[in-house]
């Protein structure tokens, strides 16, 4: 089993957006994949309630707390989405972490992590469980100083946790190709970042937000937008690259 | 003094912009203005950098902690700017509450708080040194979902902390007039919110991330632009609505 956390402290970057097509899009390759939304506002939940099928099968053994979303699909969905967690509530991570070791024994071939903005106490629970990091960033100012100080993050989580935090990859989101700023902010993080900038960008595309008010992804919601084409993508690139 | 937190656990909305152009239309304006960064992150002390003049005039009493950015302007930079805190810090409220009695004792006439994504210590701190909340958000799916939340968030910390946390108002952000779904969302929030949706709307503009980029607000970047239009009417509510 491969793991993937999507973190970064910025907000708004596109890491609900990226988890649950890069979920969806490795799960329609044909690997089985499980998707924990460890942000307790749930948006990756909420933005796959349009894709539970209508006869649930009953979920047994390690997938007992998870959510089927299609035949090799499942989801554990956010402790956020039905009551506001008291922001003193931290995450059961024994509990996550024997989860995860049963998706692993039952032979899931990917776990999939959404993080919450702020590296609070789910943002490292999201670190520890998962041995990949993917950065989603934006092209624009604000998000670029979080960059480094994301990598610092990254740095002490792995010094906490052996074997966890090791970045898959920065991929830029929500890029605007008229944007000049953008193509000079795209030159600057290749440059920077070389092998670790994922050769997949991520276009601004209007579908996304139509897609998540049906709860659906691209891939089905708009299978021929340039959003799918972009995330199609990705899953390719994170397919070979993980081989 | 009147004061007024940026707030909303949903990422990339727009808090800090709006701290940042609400606190220098204020000055503007003519009165005394104290912006405070609780955001770890430090976007809005980074996004001023710009504004510093060259002579800075020494900081005494109550403003010694404080960066003048400008003859009534003047901001607490984010303890988060120069390294990276961890994880386990908490802000001072003692200190914080009385730093923000000594400008109410100096004569300052705006206090303004610009917090993180997430309702963590910071976020909680931010309620808590002022009277009212303004919540930015963004025309699109995931942002309404977290407005019931973050309602919720403000009605416990009206509990816990009497006198705070009143809402004053909400304001849509990063509206782009030629998406359908933003006009949807825009008549479904003034319907439901009713007064407590402000009249202004901020549209997109790319000035913003140009702006950001050279530490300078767009009054002082780019006056004529959409961006400081909308920035202008909504300085303008606020002061005849807290009159
Ligand atoms: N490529 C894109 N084109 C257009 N809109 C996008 C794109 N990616 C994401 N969005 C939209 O931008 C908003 C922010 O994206 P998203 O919620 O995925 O970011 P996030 O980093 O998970 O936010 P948070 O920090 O709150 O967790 C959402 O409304 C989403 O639908
Ligand atoms: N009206 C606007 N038009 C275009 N870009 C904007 C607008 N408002 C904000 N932005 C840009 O959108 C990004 C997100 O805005 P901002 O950082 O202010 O949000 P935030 O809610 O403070 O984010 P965080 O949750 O990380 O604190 C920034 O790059 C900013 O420059
Ligand atoms: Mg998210
Ligand atoms: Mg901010």
């Amino acid at each position: 089993m491969r793991s993937i956390a999507l973190a970064n402290q910025k907000g708004g970057v596109g890491k609900t957006t990226t988890a649950i097509h890069l979920a969806h899009g490795l799960a329609l390759a044909g690997d089985s994949v499980a998707l924990l939304d460890l942000d307790p506002q749930g948006n990756a939940t909420l933005a796959l309630q349009g894709m539970i099928p209508d006869d649930e099968p009953d979920a047994e053994g390690a997938f007992e707390a998870l959510q089927n979303l299609g035949s090799n699909f499942w989801m554990l969905p956010s402790p956020g989405v039905h009551r506001n967690i008291d922001r003193r509530t931290v995450p059961d991570v024994k509990k996550l972490a024997t989860l995860v070791e049963g998706l692993r024994g039952a032979g899931i071939d990917w776990l999939v992590v959404d993080c919450p903005p702020r590296m609070d106490a789910w943002g490292y629970a999201g670190l520890e469980l998962c041995e990949h990091v993917l950065l989603p960033v934006q092209a624009e100012f604000f998000a670029m100083h979080g960059l480094s100080q994301m990598m610092q993050t990254l740095a002490s989580a792995r010094k906490q946790f052996p074997g966890r935090g090791n970045l898959l990859g920065v991929v830029a989101t929500l890029v605007d190709g008229r944007e000049e700023i953008a193509r000079e902010v795209l030159d600057d993080l290749r440059e920077n970042l070389a092998d670790k900038m994922m050769r997949s960008v991520i276009l601004r595309d209007l579908s996304f937000v139509e897609a998540a008010s049906h709860g659906k992804t691209l891939f089905d919601y708009r299978i021929d937008s340039k959003g799918a084409l972009c995330y199609g993508s990705l899953v390719r690139e994170v397919l070979d690259g993980c081989a």
